[in-house]
């Protein structure tokens, strides 16, 4: 279904930005 | 213990999940923050994934004939696309101050939002989908209720031509669905009566052949055979009616688990 693909991409998407956000505070921890 | 009720939900939402957690404990443990880079590339990415879904929720909700769909759906989506703006502020915000607190709990609220919003939108979908297969469930049903009223063999054949394809796809639905479950014992309910139904389909049109025999030949033990058949079609309606209780059920009962 064209809804579970649309959403496997925002999922993906949005891990791409939480890890690139995680990146710089982890250096800090 | 299972938080999402399906696989195909927590193959989607487990992962982004786990992410969205970290940069929250990591949020909190560093407090005032590293700087943080550009993520104009990456929000852009999310913008872009959420317009699509966008376009494809629309497309869903206008060729659906669902009405709970058609009502709980462009909340959803409203939820993601507000999420999505959060993350487009936030980000704008840490371009001019890359130190910004409020931009940080804005990317956070953002990030739980857009994750929020896509699991009240599987979760929508995947109620309707657990509706069609209800509705082939209550098709079978039907056909079991009128199996009291079948008198003679050119009828029982007519019945089990049109009860076998719904049978079919009651079973191929209800299986699939059973190994999509992550509950444990909301799947074994649905195979054992699944496998129920599958036992005591050709036991009814035997029951009820029997009946139509004893009724033609007028011969003893009517109302004996009557009984029976009666009794195995009520044996059917019964799981079927389980199955539908269980697919129903989405929240996780610890009880039960234990």
């Amino acid at each position: 279904e064209m809804i579970l693909e649309a959403c496997k991409s925002i999922a993906a998407a949005t891990s791409a930005l939480v890890k690139a956000a995680s990146a710089a505070q982890r250096e800090l921890v | 213990m299972p938080v999402f009720h399906t696989k195909t939900i927590e193959g989607i939402l487990e992962p982004v999940a786990q992410q969205v957690e970290r940069l929250v404990i990591l949020h909190e443990e560093a407090e005032d923050g590293n700087a943080m880079p550009d993520l104009e590339r990456p929000v852009q990415a999310v913008s872009s994934a959420v317009t699509n879904l966008i376009k494809v929720g629309k497309e869903t909700i206008n060729s659906s004939e669902d009405a709970i769909l058609k009502q709980d759906m462009p909340v959803a989506l409203h939820r993601v696309e507000n999420a999505s703006k959060l993350l487009v502020e936030a980000s704008s915000m840490l371009k001019a101050d890359p130190y910004s607190g409020p931009a940080r709990k804005k990317l956070i609220e953002g990030a739980r939002g857009i994750l929020q919003g896509t699991s009240a939108l599987l979760l929508c979908f995947d109620e309707s989908e657990v509706r069609k297969i209800i509705r082939e469930c209550r098709k079978v049903l039907d056909y079991l209720a009128v199996a009291e009223v079948i008198e003679t063999m050119e009828d029982l054949v007519q019945f089990v031509k049109d009860l076998s394809p719904c049978l079919t796809k009651l079973s191929r639905d209800v299986d699939a669905r059973e190994k999509d479950l992550t509950h444990q014992f909301h799947r074994e309910i649905l195979v054992r009566c699944l496998e129920q139904v599958k036992t005591l389909a050709p036991i009814l049109i035997c029951s009820m052949k029997m009946l139509i025999q004893i009724m033609v030949k007028r011969g003893k033990g009517e109302a004996e055979a009557a009984a029976n058949r009666n009794y195995v079609e009520q044996r059917m309606t019964d799981e079927i009616n389980e199955i539908i209780r269980v697919l129903q059920l989405t929240t996780y009962d610890e009880d039960e688990w234990d």
